[in-house]
């Protein structure tokens, strides 16, 4: 038996939306821990990562670890159903083939279940191995997704510098060339709006702009993100989703060859 | 030009 009640409904929403561009169907992992989730691009280029901790629940209920295989769209069908208020509660029997989601309006006037079949997904859990970064760069959200955005009109691919001067970001296309630099900002009014570098040595890297700008759908989760960049390994593009956990992209680089 | 690098290729399957 699994019940799972989410008082904050939309983040639910938000989190579909974060990553139904590049994970079409995937396993939800539902354990003592929380609400999880690994998945690959069908490409094999980037994998996301999300944890929905069970404190972070009003109510968290699992029996015993259950994985249910989901249609991201298909879910997220479902859960545009519900209002931006509701509390959406996620409910599943044991050995059954389908998961309900309820939705009940703030004041308790509107009360709707939605069940959505289940789907045997074949998928493989990937073990990522903790690392130590050569720079972490913690920028407004809004201000990545800009910068992404604004890249990808110009060229396909980023190079991402980090240096003792700032983070740079250059792209080249057929039109042209642009460069953008953050310096670290520590002196803002709010902490959010702040770009703190933390960097061990200088590192620089190429990554497609198509996957992260997939990533910066998860700009409505949180204020802030953080890139960790290391030669040799993926990027990861962290979210954090306040008191529940997070949402974690990994790249790979693009590689000389 | 330079080559997409696979996520396979630097975490392994548990």
């Amino acid at each position: 038996m699994l019940e799972l009640r989410l008082v904050q409904g939309s983040l639910l929403k938000k989190v579909l939306d974060a990553m139904r561009e590049l994970v079409n169907d995937a396993n939800f992992d539902c354990s003592a821990t929380g609400f999880s989730l690994q998945a690959m691009d069908s490409s094999h280029v980037a994998l996301v990562a999300l944890l929905l901790r069970s404190e972070g629940f009003e109510h968290y209920r699992c029996d015993r670890n259950l994985s249910m295989g989901m249609n991201l769209n298909n879910m997220s069908k479902m859960l545009r159903c519900a209002g931006n208020d509701d509390i959406i509660t996620i409910k599943a029997d044991d050995g059954t083939d389908s998961v309900t989601f309820m939705f009940e309006s703030p004041n308790q006037d509107k009360i709707a279940d939605f069940e959505m079949k289940l789907m045997d997904i074949d998928s493989e859990h990937l073990g990522i191995p903790d690392a130590e970064y050569q720079a972490i760069v913690r920028m407004p959200s809004s201000e990545f997704a800009r910068i992404c955005k604004d890249l990808s009109s110009i060229g396909d691919t980023v190079v991402i510098s980090v240096t003792k001067e700032g983070v740079k970001f250059s792209t080249a296309g057929d039109i042209g060339t642009a460069n953008i630099v953050c310096r670290q900002n520590k002196t803002v009014d709010k902490p959010e709006e702040a770009t703190i570098i933390e960097m061990q040595e200088p590192v620089s890297l190429t990554f497609a702009l198509r996957y992260l700008n997939s990533f910066t759908k998860a700009t409505p989760l949180s204020d802030t993100v953080t890139i960790s960049l290391s030669s040799e390994l993926p990027v990861v593009v962290e979210y954090k989703i306040a008191e529940m956990g997070y949402i974690r992209y990994y790249l790979a680089p693009k590689i000389e060859e | 030009d330079a080559k997409q690098g696979n996520i396979l290729s630097f975490f392994k399957k548990i």
